[in-house]
């Protein structure tokens, strides 16, 4: 599903 | 991912393996602020809470356990094993005036009022400021060791990068989180005053002093 606000990036 | 993006968390990797590098080749955390390490080890324990629930990626829960792991060990020695050389005098940044402020910025503006999203955002607040102590030993001081500096180019370029990689974000796939950039950018810009130090002086293999 569409990574909500950026959760992946560290 | 994208190469803006990896460099950043390279860049932030070389910064954790710099300040380890210093703390053990010198055996002493002179010059280094414990209360920067228990800011960004609240940073790490805040943010990848969702190591337990969400894989993305090998490299993705890699990076985290990396980070956490490095956290506590800088503070386990800066702490623990070198405690007769952590500087207590000059390292006297009040942080429960940053942590309060960004858990109630954080409860304020964030993207969806769940624990996991108020964390996650709190520690993007957080590691906005996480710096400062740091930042303020090295102006009481009046100097850092050249690996020192070093440590804190790495670590601010990685935001600075990451500033990029959002940039590219936007354009290549229409992703953004406001958040996310208004924090970097925060963050990035504290560390200008010692990017124009590093690059005047000490890569002209002059030592980082600050003008008294």
């Amino acid at each position: 599903q569409e990574k909500l606000s950026g959760k992946d990036e560290l | 991912m994208n190469i803006f993006r990896l460099a950043g968390d390279l860049s932030h990797l070389l910064a954790i393996i710099l300040l380890l590098i210093k703390i053990w080749k010198t055996r002493s955390c002179a010059g280094i602020s414990g209360k920067s390490q228990i800011l960004f080890a609240v940073v790490y324990v805040s943010r990848y809470l969702d190591l337990v629930t969400t894989f993305i990626s090998l490299y993705n829960t890699l990076m985290k356990l990396v980070f956490i792991t490095s956290s506590f060990a800088t503070l386990y020695l800066m702490y623990v094993k070198f405690k007769a050389t952590y500087d207590h005098n000059h390292d006297s940044f009040r942080i429960e005036f940053l942590l309060l402020p960004c858990f109630v910025l954080a409860l304020l503006i964030n993207a969806s009022f769940t624990p996991l999203e108020v964390l996650w955002t709190f520690s993007i607040y957080l590691e906005a400021v996480a710096i400062l102590p740091q930042l303020f030993l090295v102006s009481k001081t009046g100097e850092a060791e050249s690996i020192t500096s070093h440590y804190l180019f790495a670590l601010g370029s990685y935001r600075a990068l990451y500033l990029l990689n959002w940039i590219y974000r936007y354009y290549a796939e229409g992703h953004y989180d406001l958040i996310a950039i208004f924090a970097g950018a925060i963050q990035t810009i504290l560390y200008c005053d010692f990017f124009y130090l590093y690059i005047t002086k000490v890569l002209k293999g002059k030592k980082l002093q600050l003008p008294a």
